[in-house]
Parts: structure tokens; C-alpha cells; sequence
């Protein structure tokens, strides 16, 4: 986790997903 | 019931796509063939007109590390750099709109992201280019090949692979639209190194995929085996990024001073 700390930041940033 | 179903994937990955990324294909096509009531993009074919261009562009990503200084073939690697995390975090976005992928794994979607984003920014820089040069700040300027060519070893090859593909995938003929899908359908491979849960993934790819060839068949319905032909594209666009990690691999050999950006240090670190 520690390697892609930034990937894993912009992926749980907030915006949200959208469902179908 | 199944195509209206795959009919709705189409649109809402088409939407998705029109709200993360800013610069679209129908808008960098009318740029490139004048058909545009906006400002002609200044072009950029010498240093001269790269100076003057400097002062017309307006562009947030022109000049992120102060360095006016610096010189030229090194300060237009750090824009190319600075596109390339702007890129990212579009692409990032696009993803968590692709039905399922939040649901992954935390680490898969690291991953999927890690080996997919630079196929995509390759996917998407063909847009932006023609065989003479390529759109730069959101389509203010234009950059020729040839003074890319220009610039000294070894940042004058540095391009050149992005054109040839990029001359060989425009041929396609795809619009934004069929882009979406396809994006999405790089972004799920199910084949990428040190996935823990592949299944899931390679489920959505499968939607993805039929999606994707009726998008096809109905928005080029006049167009043999395009489907296939795409398809195939996917292994030339390994083999760019490749080239490309190659490339820099040889630009932090020789350029001792070159910083990369932390993103693209995290991507690039054990890829291929």
C-alpha cells in the first residue's frame, strides 16, 4: 500500500462512484 | 433485453467519459481541421515560435516548476510529465464511474490503474495528434513533429512512437463515444501482474466487451472486423508503453538532474 500511496489517495477520494 | 441493457452501459460510459476528460476527440478534430469558430491554435515549429506560443498560451500546466530557465527539450518534458499526472487523475475518475470497479479489491483497482493508465494516455494523445504534430494546452497550440524530432538526444525520439501509433489508430476512424468503452476495457484486464482477485474483474471486462462490439457494430455498421482490429491494438499499445518506460529508464541515466514526479515515480517502479 505504502508504494502507491498517492493511487490509493485518488482512488477513496471523495467523489462517487455511480451506479446503474 | 441484453443489448438495451448493453446500450445503457454504452451511454453511461460516454457520459462519464464527457465529465472527466475536457479536451474530447470531436473537439480536437475540429481544431485540427479548422472547422471551429474558436481561435486557431498557435503553432509551435521552432524555438522562436515556441517562445512567442509561451507568452499566448495561457495554461496552468505551461510552467509548474518555475522553469523558465530551463532548457528547452527539459521543460518540455516536465509539461509532458505535469499532462501526464493531470491525465491520471481523469483517468482515475472515469474508473470509479465503470459499474463494479469500486467494488474491487482496493489493491486490484491500484493495480488496474498502475498498468492501465499509460495505455490509455497513449489511446487518448492519438486524439490530439495527426501525423504533423499534436494539440497541446487543451488545444491552444499545436506542436509539429518535426521540432519535436528536432529537440537533442535523447528527447527528439521520445515521440516519435506516440505518432506512429497514433497515425495507425486514427485510421479506425473511432469516436469518443466508442472511446469510452474501449477505455474502460483497458482500464478491466484481468492479465495484469499481482492481481489477487481476477474474476471479478475479468466479469466486468465480458460486459465491457459485448458493449463495446455492439457500440461497433451500430456506430460503424459499414466497417468489417473493427472490433478485431481494435482488439489488436490493445498488444501495440503494450508495446508503446514499453518503449516508453524504456525511454525513460535511458532519460534518468543521462539526465541526472531529472526529477519525476512522485505519481508517475509510483506508477512507473517495478511496471515492466
Amino acid at each position: 500500500k505504502e508504494k502507491h500511496k498517492i493511487l490509493h489517495r485518488l482512488l477513496q477520494d471523495s467523489s462517487s462512484p455511480v451506479d446503474l | 433485453p441484453e443489448c438495451a441493457d448493453q446500450r445503457v452501459l454504452a451511454k453511461h460510459l460516454y457520459d462519464s467519459y464527457l465529465k472527466s476528460f475536457p479536451t474530447t476527440k470531436a473537439k480536437a478534430r475540429a481544431i485540427l481541421t479548422g472547422r471551429t469558430t474558436d481561435k486557431s491554435p498557435v503553432v509551435i515549429y521552432d524555438m522562436n515560435s515556441l517562445i512567442r506560443g509561451e507568452d499566448q498560451i495561457k495554461c496552468n500546466y505551461l510552467t509548474p516548476y518555475g522553469e523558465q530557465n530551463e532548457e528547452v527539450a527539459i521543460r518540455i518534458f516536465h509539461r509532458c510529465q505535469s499532462r501526464s499526472v493531470e491525465s491520471v487523475r481523469e483517468i482515475t475518475e472515469f474508473a470509479k464511474n465503470i459499474p463494479g470497479f469500486v467494488n474491487l479489491d482496493l489493491n486490484d483497482q491500484v493495480t488496474l490503474l498502475k498498468y492501465g493508465v499509460h495505455e490509455i494516455i497513449f489511446t487518448m494523445l492519438a486524439s490530439l495528434m495527426n501525423k504533423d504534430g499534436v494539440l497541446i494546452a487543451d488545444g491552444q497550440g499545436f506542436m509539429t513533429r518535426e521540432f519535436l524530432k528536432s529537440l537533442r538526444k535523447p528527447f527528439g525520439e521520445f515521440m516519435e512512437s506516440k505518432f506512429e501509433f497514433a497515425v495507425r489508430f486514427n485510421a479506425l476512424e473511432l469516436d469518443d463515444s466508442d472511446l469510452a468503452i474501449f477505455i474502460a476495457v483497458i482500464i478491466l484486464c484481468g492479465d495484469r501482474p499481482g492481481l489477487v482477485n481476477v474474476k471479478p474483474i475479468e466479469d466486468i471486462q465480458d460486459t465491457l466487451l459485448q458493449a463495446l462490439e455492439l457500440q461497433l457494430k451500430m456506430n460503424h455498421p459499414d466497417s468489417s472486423q473493427l472490433f478485431a482490429k481494435l482488439l489488436q491494438k490493445m498488444t501495440d499499445l503494450r508495446q508503446v508503453v514499453t518503449e516508453h518506460v524504456q525511454y525513460l529508464q535511458l532519460i534518468r541515466k543521462t539526465e541526472v538532474d531529472m526529477d519525476l514526479h512522485p505519481l508517475l515515480q509510483e506508477i512507473y517502479k517495478d511496471l515492466y
